[in-house]
């Protein structure tokens, strides 16, 4: 079972033309391992990109050092996904 | 659940409850839904098609696709509320009524069984199939870029460990070719739609080429009215367009194939984001997401009743 201990999805929200490309480009580079979970679409709609846990410094810096602005979406996916499977068992257990 | 009745629509459900649910809702309503199953999966699980028709043979129709790429839950939810909305309202609302009288609904909720099977086994963020590809220690197929128009174009990976991975040829997955080769055979289907999550988005052809599809202007207001009735009901906000100007180049996709098939409303949702949780989406989201994305389908379903072509 894959889990995703540490993995956070990034929103990032590019301020021009510029910086939207830079994110673009990070879909083709499949050294960060990224998850494009929202792609790229224009400098309006931020994109939401999961992150697996070993790259998450690497490419804050690579955000930061081009001056792209980001939040973090979901610290920890795994902590939710935990989450949402208690949810669904805990539902199913209601009709027993 | 024992019916239909009892189902839990405001949860997720594995595939095995959905199967199960497709059956006891055609045997509750046998002369409104039937089952076909139009081929198999990679991993041998049916690919299932619930048929509403009141009769007549071979009427033209609308085909209704959710879950193509697995991860995307809410989707799988609302195309099984979709299901059963269309059986309680048949009869009740007008509106769905005339469109029943005259065309057939085709609804196929499950469209990419292994990756949905695996999404709740396995790893939650699946999106892809689950057919090995060979040279890769990489599974599986974007199923939304492996259709036969703009196939191997730019807006689709040829890695296939790429999340957008095109897949070896269009239509090698079966999933995808047994739309195909269903669509082609029937022949009569005027509204194609596939409902994708999350952005909140409601799109129509291109995605892969800027050239405007000959309908653009009509797919255009049709699709306005849509959004607008999508929102009346929670004021949620969707954009609209052809896919190319409004999300990215995205080439193999399967509203442009339906389209170039001559099936003039051709659309794709992306539904709703609560802007906190992407795919996993709450379940207190489901019915919400599913009751105002129902608004925006019975616009097109109501637009491609009444104007015939």
């Amino acid at each position: 079972k894959e889990t995703f201990e540490g993995h956070q999805v990034l929103r990032m929200y590019a301020k021009n033309e510029d910086q939207l490309a830079l994110i673009n480009d990070l879909e083709d580079n499949h050294e960060f391992e990224l998850d494009f979970w929202r792609g790229v679409t224009d400098v309006r709609t931020p994109v939401d990109v999961r992150v697996p846990h070993h790259n998450l410094r690497s490419i804050k810096i690579h955000l930061e050092s081009n001056a792209i602005d980001y939040s973090i979406m979901i610290g920890d996916l795994q902590a939710m996904l935990d989450e949402e499977r208690m949810e669904m068992v805990s539902a199913a257990r209601v009709p027993e | 659940p024992k019916n239909a009745d009892s189902y839990d629509y405001a949860r997720y459900h594995p595939i095995n409850e959905i199967y199960s649910f497709q059956d006891m809702l055609v045997a509750e309503n046998p002369k409104l839904v039937s089952k076909i199953v139009i081929g198999k999966s990679y991993e041998g699980r049916p690919l299932n098609v619930l048929k509403f028709s009141t009769g007549g043979t071979n009427r033209p129709a609308i085909w209704i696709d959710t879950g193509i790429h697995s991860r995307e839950w809410v989707t799988q939810a609302s195309g099984t509320w979709f299901a059963k909305k269309i059986v309680d309202d048949y009869g009740r609302d007008p509106a769905l009524t005339a469109i029943l009288n005259k065309m057939d609904i085709y609804l196929e909720i499950v469209t990419n069984p292994d990756g949905y099977y695996f999404s709740h086994t396995s790893n939650r963020m699946w999106r892809k199939t689950r057919k090995p590809n060979p040279g890769s220690s990489c599974i599986g197929v974007d199923p939304n870029r492996n259709w036969d128009a703009g196939f191997g174009g730019a807006g689709a990976s040829g890695s296939p460990c790429a999340e957008t991975y095109r897949g070896p040829k269009a239509n090698s997955e079966s999933e995808v070719k047994s739309i195909v080769d269903f669509v082609k055979s029937h022949g009569n289907f005027k509204a194609f739609i596939s409902l994708h999550a999350y952005s909140q988005m409601l799109l129509y052809p291109y995605g892969y080429t800027k050239t405007p599809c000959k309908d653009d202007t009509e797919l255009h207001s049709l699709a306005k009215k849509a959004v607008t009735d999508l929102a009346s009901l929670y004021g949620t906000r969707y954009r609209f367009g052809s896919i190319i100007n409004t999300i990215y180049q995205a080439s193999g996709g399967s509203i442009d194939w339906s389209y170039n098939q001559g099936i003039k409303y051709s659309f794709t949702f992306e539904l709703r984001d609560t802007g906190r949780y992407g795919f996993i989406l709450p379940t207190n989201q489901i019915i919400p997401t599913a009751t105002e994305t129902w608004q925006a389908l019975m616009a097109i379903m109501n637009h491609t009743y009444k104007n015939p072509y």
